[in-house]
């Protein structure tokens, strides 16, 4: 109802500086810790592709359902974010131990042979991530000092 | 200027040298490399004295910025990242380091004194380089900044208030009316969710300093609404502008899903700033309501506004101070007529205060306007609460609330139509959730119409409410509840009125309107 | 003026709070997993 007004010099300059802007729009990683190993490289992937990631894909019982290695992606690839916070919880839900020493993740292969107040010892499966394979240890000392 | 000689040789090699071998360290090995490198600083004389300081930063500034432009031609955004984090490294640790643990302020003067070198490095490169301007260096240091002050690591929690208020203030010197070039990057910088939750989460060390971080906030979107505003209102919508626009309503949207509370509290300076024309947006501010409140259903046949629990107990909060708005020989006038009922020329002198242009359009002021009708309300609301009056058609009319609603009708019938939709605006923007105003107003503005001594002003008054109602969702609570008590109750005769007939569109969509409603 | 507000890629009906992965205003769909900060133990920061 107030009609329109004449935009005054000022408001024209603006215009045009902000168009000017408008052909350097900010990246999304401008305004994210430097991500050195998965560094966002934006794609055009094609359009059939799925463009935005599932819907509940971040809450635990998604990421339950995913395969370990998966898992250990997110742990190893994406440090310091939600996502390898996350992981770690579904890793240890799907009774995965991470060793802090070793920074490795270790499953038991069957009962421990030995269980202290100190340490547990027995066979393992553990997840080498210099190899990006799952290894199985017999005769492992799992001292619980660097249980996470 | 006048950098002493050789300064700027010294700095440029000492920062290369800090990029090169120390930014990248872990924190550790980084602390104890910092404490050799200070000491290099400071053989080299640049803790000598403030000025020497604050040259180095400005021209390690200048630097990291000239190299990133080169950089970003060679499309290297990430080699961009690194030199300009470590910066921002190295000024967070001299930060961290100065002064003695107990007494911040040399830490707070520090980040308040290269927040403000970055800024003026920014402003001073948009009006010299122009279309070359970069906005991506300033935007990463100005977000790494945020991002490292808000680190554990880094410890800065005890002053963290105070590096928000210094954001506030850099934000404020940057703000797209004085660096339109940047302004991408900075509604994206004030609405990171770092510095959102930080400034919005009722989480500072005093209540009193959350509500002082919400009204700097509003300040701050008060800033990018007056920069929208001229293009809004015109609906020139560029693509660059519309861009701008869109990601106001997503902002204003997680606002209002995240943080109703801090919406409710500063919609008097947002609705004050929002341009008439701009509906929605203005709509998702004043549909904001406490979580903690539950709101009746507006459909709800007979719903007595009045026996809503609490409604006129508690007035909601208005944190802008809006009676500075009012010139103080107008608010003298103003209280010796509410007193006495004198002067009586001020009736008719209203319309010259408000009335500031002869420029169609834009002829009256309107931050007057509203801070007139809020001021006038609010002690509307309690003459009538001083005789246990509640707001009904009846006691509005009452001896006591008498003064009040004369002023109301004066201006109604006094002014012209624009002036008329600005006033009728500044009404409407008060019915909101339920609250002591949204009844009030809401009743007043019935008593406008049913009083009205013409159909002109009975039909604005419902152009008003319908123009709020046509647009897409959210609605506020209090328009809903108003605009169903104007169809439905009979002694508005609303549907008798010619307007509601003027086309068979309007009359349809007035019935279907009326069918949702009752 | 009007925009339909539920096109803008935010989900209103979320129990959570948005902003915790409100990836940008200029962007409608909201922060990945990867690229919320998160204050993990120290002992995950491996790299």
């Amino acid at each position: 109802p107030l009609g329109k007004t004449v935009l005054t010099k000022e408001q024209n300059q603006h215009l045009a500086i902000l168009e000017g802007a408008y052909k350097k729009l900010p990246h999304p990683s401008d305004t994210e810790r430097s991500r050195n190993y998965l560094p966002r490289i934006a794609v055009n992937t094609p359009a059939h592709y799925p463009q935005v990631p599932p819907v509940g894909h971040d809450s635990l019982d998604f990421l339950c359902k995913l395969n370990c290695d998966t898992l250990f992606f997110m742990f190893y690839y994406m440090e310091g974010t939600k996502a390898q916070f996350l992981a770690a919880q579904a890793l240890k839900k799907l009774s995965w131990r991470f060793h802090t020493r070793y920074m490795m993740w270790f499953q038991r292969y069957e009962e421990p042979k030995v269980i202290t107040d100190e340490y547990e010892m027995g066979t393992y499966v553990y997840f080498d991530y210099s190899k990006w394979a799952q290894n199985r240890k017999d005769g492992f000392t799992f001292e619980y000092k660097y249980l996470e | 200027f006048e950098d002493p000689e050789g300064l700027k040789e010294k700095s440029e090699q000492l920062l290369h040298e800090w990029i090169q071998h120390h930014s990248s360290l872990p924190l550790k090995e980084n602390t104890k490399a910092f404490q050799q490198f200070v000491l290099q600083m400071n053989s080299q004389g640049l803790f000598k004295t403030d000025d020497m300081i604050t040259r180095f930063f400005r021209i390690c500034t200048e630097n990291c910025v000239e190299t990133c432009y080169i950089l970003i031609t060679k499309n290297q955004r990430q080699a961009c990242y690194q030199r300009l984090d470590a910066f921002v490294k190295l000024i967070i640790l001299l930060v961290k380091h100065s002064g003695d643990q107990t007494n911040h302020v040399n830490k707070i003067n520090l980040f308040n004194k290269v927040l403000g070198l970055i800024a003026g490095c920014l402003l001073y490169d948009q009006e010299s380089k122009l279309g070359q301007f970069e906005p991506m260096p300033f935007h990463r240091l100005f977000f790494m900044l945020l991002f490292e002050a808000n680190l554990p690591e880094n410890n800065l929690e005890p002053i963290i208030y105070h590096v928000l208020q210094a954001f506030v203030n850099v934000y404020h010197i940057i703000r797209p009316t004085k660096a339109p070039g940047f302004a991408y990057s900075w509604l994206e910088l004030v609405s990171h969710r770092v510095f959102l939750s930080k400034m919005l989460q009722v989480s500072q060390p005093t209540p009193d300093q959350s509500f002082k971080s919400w009204n700097m906030y509003a300040t701050i979107l008060t800033q990018l609404i007056k920069f929208l505003s001229p293009f809004l209102r015109n609906i020139e919508l560029t693509q660059s502008v519309m861009l701008l626009y869109k990601g106001t309503l997503r902002l204003f949207l997680v606002l209002l899903h995240d943080f109703p509370e801090f919406l409710c509290n500063s919609h008097y300076q947002l609705c004050d700033a929002i341009p008439s024309n701009c509906i929605q947006l203005r709509n998702l501010v004043l549909s904001a309501f406490p979580r903690s409140m539950k709101l009746p259903d507006p459909l709800t046949p007979n719903l007595k506004v009045d026996m809503i629990a609490d409604i006129d107990a508690n007035p909601p909060k208005i944190a802008y101070p809006y009676t500075y708005n009012i010139p103080s020989k107008l608010k003298n006038d103003l209280d010796s007529y509410i007193k006495t009922r004198a002067p009586i020329s001020f009736l008719s002198d209203l319309r010259s205060y408000l009335q500031t242009s002869p420029e169609i359009g834009s002829r009256y002021n309107i931050q007057l306007m509203n801070a007139l009708v809020m001021y006038v309300g609010t002690y509307g609301i309690q003459a009538l609460r001083s005789k246990s009056l509640t707001p009904t058609h009846t006691n509005l009319t009452h001896a006591v609330h008498s003064t009040y609603i004369d002023i109301f009708q004066t201006l109604v019938a006094d002014l012209d139509s624009e002036g008329r939709y600005l006033f009728i605006n500044a009404i409407a923007n008060q019915l909101r959730y339920p609250n002591s105003h949204t009844h009030y107003f809401g009743c007043v503005l019935l008593n406008l119409f049913s009083e009205a001594n013409t159909e002109a002003i009975q039909e604005q008054i419902t152009r008003v409410l319908l123009e709020r109602l046509i647009v897409n969702r959210p609605h506020p609570w209090g328009l809903l509840v108003t605009f169903i008590e104007l169809i439905k109750n009979p002694q508005f005769k609303f549907w008798n009125h010619q307007f509601v007939h003027c086309a068979p569109e309007i009359e349809k969509m007035f019935l279907s309107l009326g069918k949702n409603c009752v | 003026l009007g925009t339909d507000l539920t096109t803008l890629g935010l989900n209103l009906n979320s129990n959570e709070n948005l902003y915790h992965s409100f990836l940008s205003p200029f962007s409608d769909s909201p922060c990945r997993l990867q690229d919320i900060d998160f204050p993990v133990p120290t002992e995950y920061i491996i790299n």
